[in-house]
């Protein structure tokens, strides 16, 4: 999953 | 009102045949499909970066075709100089995510 948070599930961070 | 969706229909089948040309997967796009378009309206990484985060609004990667539009809505939107919003507004959200 996502263990960075939902920032890291954004392409352009 | 409720019902009313900021992205036009004359805008929404415009974008959706955008959506459709970028070969969606189960009805989604993946950020790395979506990136270099929006990389192509030449706006500033970090505006493009606020554009997902409020066009993801189930926070799953990837846009399906309501989420598109209201990316490539707020794009055009930038373009013209609006501000991108810090969060979206209801008349953004798609109907189907109400």
């Amino acid at each position: 999953q996502y263990p960075g948070g939902s920032s890291s599930t954004n392409p352009f961070l | 009102t409720d019902s009313h969706w900021a992205v036009r229909p004359e805008e929404k089948s415009k974008f959706d045949g955008i959506f459709d040309s970028l070969v969606p997967v189960n009805g989604l796009l993946s950020g790395e499909k979506v990136k270099p378009v929006l990389m192509n309206s030449k706006l500033p990484v970090d505006v493009l970066g606020k554009v997902w985060d409020l066009s993801d609004i189930d926070k799953d990667g990837h846009l399906d075709k309501d989420e598109f539009a209201v990316a490539m809505h707020l794009v055009y939107r930038a373009l013209e100089k609006e501000p991108v919003p810090s969060v979206l507004p209801s008349s953004l959200i798609p109907p189907s995510k109400r």
